[in-house]
């Protein structure tokens, strides 16, 4: 996190705002629930409290203005610039202005109202841009639930070096975002899709591409909005040029970035009683897919759509050397690459063995 | 066809200008009124580097596909440094 230089803050933590105008583009009282629940996601980790008036000068004044209006900060039309806002002070100070002409919403379209508005009353309270990519206060708009949406740790440690800690009890936390060099990294999930590999973990993946090895964090959201966060297996079918993903018992179909109608669905469609929970990973390899929970590795065959008799089998038994719980897998030539806790294993499918184990973070250029 | 292709120079000028208008809105680039050639394009390569840092880009100081394809993305409009 970031203070804004000189570290300006409000001096008291009763702040009071007011919206000055609306946007047709949703109703008063969605505009209204969208900043309060904005205000909120501030005021739960620190002392300060915020309280709408509907007339006079309030600390934090609210406002949609299109183009130049007044603060030699003009806006730009659709797109480019959403909002911006003020740091700490009278007049001005702690004002928060969003461009008339974007499209506001309060769903994943953009741009969300509740996740913008968070993002500059965050600047309205004396934060600067974080140059965390999971951060609140990172300048780039970044879709996330809102209804599952909490601060960052990042903008909790940030709000209170400014105001200190809530008068909570219970001081609450955020999520941190992954860094790849954590030695101590697992992945949530692994797959290929048309040559690039996929690295999921929390609400991110990263996405490595496979000449040039370059490898990019991005928030799952912001690809496929309706995918829940915290992913727990994935395969790419190449006969059907599909992606399955899976969480619980539910699975989703991707075809390249685009997702499938119908979906989710269950689990019970390959053929996997009630009591299996989730599946922990899965690679799909001529013609069958290899499901692993727990100790144990299912396989089914996609062209007949059942699970093969004599199965599930203990994973070592299926994979020699494979002597632990699997938390990804993924096919690359002739190999399956096996991730468990920060580790992968190279098991060679020509020679049935494993012939290599190293760090997993390795595959993130680590 | 509408879509017709856009020569190479016009290209680069476009991404020169989306550069130094980036830069000048979120890096505080001082104008180019007034600067001789050689001093703004090594002003600008400073700036693209602080920005590449900032976004954990490869600080390459050039407008490379990857840099551009940020400042394509929609934001903030408060600089992401200075005051």
């Amino acid at each position: 996190f970031r203070l804004t230089p000189g570290s300006p803050k409000w001096t008291h933590t009763n702040l009071t705002y007011r919206i000055i105008n609306y946007t047709p583009q949703l109703s008063k009282t969605t505009v209204e629930t969208a900043i309060e629940k904005a205000f909120r996601v501030w005021s739960v980790p620190s002392p300060l409290t915020f309280t709408e008036i509907s007339q006079g000068e309030a600390d934090i004044n609210i406002a949609f203005v299109p183009r130049e209006h007044g603060d030699n900060s003009p806006f730009d039309g659709p797109n480019g610039i959403l909002a911006h806002a003020f740091q700490p002070g009278q007049g001005i100070g702690g004002d928060a202005h969003f461009d008339s002409e974007e499209t506001w919403t309060q769903d994943s379209r953009n741009y969300n109202l509740f996740l913008v508005a968070a993002h500059e009353f965050g600047h309205s309270l004396g934060l600067s841009h974080s140059s965390d990519p999971g951060a609140l206060m990172y300048p780039n708009y970044a879709y996330s639930d809102p209804s599952t949406y909490s601060l960052p740790q990042d903008d909790i440690n940030g709000i209170q070096t400014l105001y200190g800690p809530s008068n909570s009890p219970i001081q609450p936390t955020g999520p941190s975002t992954p860094t790849a060099c954590d030695p101590h990294l697992r992945f949530d999930a692994v797959t290929t899709l048309r040559g690039e590999i996929y690295f999921f973990k929390d609400k991110y993946f990263w996405r490595r591409h496979p000449q040039l090895r370059e490898v990019d964090l991005n928030f799952i959201s912001l690809f496929w909005p309706f995918l829940p966060n915290g992913l727990q297996a994935a395969y790419e079918d190449f006969d059907k040029d599909l992606v399955f993903l899976f969480k619980g018992r539910q699975y989703w179909a991707l075809s390249g970035y685009d997702i499938q109608q119908g979906y989710p669905r269950d689990i019970a469609n390959y053929g996997f009683p009630s009591s299996v929970r989730a599946i922990d990973a899965a690679v799909s390899y001529r013609g069958k897919t290899y499901f692993f929970v727990n100790n144990q590795c299912w396989r089914y065959d996609n062209s007949r759509g059942t699970m093969d008799p004599g199965y599930p089998r203990s994973i070592s038994r299926a994979f020699p050397g494979i002597n632990c719980r699997v938390d990804a897998v993924f096919l690359q030539n002739s190999f399956l690459l096996f991730f468990s806790g920060p580790q992968y294993f190279a098991f060679n499918l020509v020679t049935h063995s494993v012939t290599r184990a190293a760090r997993s973070n390795l595959w993130l250029n680590c | 066809a509408k879509a017709l292709p856009v020569p190479p120079e016009d290209l680069e000028e476009k991404n020169a200008k989306t550069v130094e208008n980036y830069l000048r809105k979120f890096y505080h680039l001082p104008s180019t009124q007034f600067q001789s050639a050689r001093r703004n394009s090594t002003m600008v390569a400073e700036k693209l580097r602080e920005m590449q840092r900032f976004f954990g880009l490869a600080e390459t100081g050039k407008a490379d596909a990857a840099t551009l394809e940020m400042m394509g993305k929609p934001r903030c409009g408060v600089p992401d440094t200075g005051d």
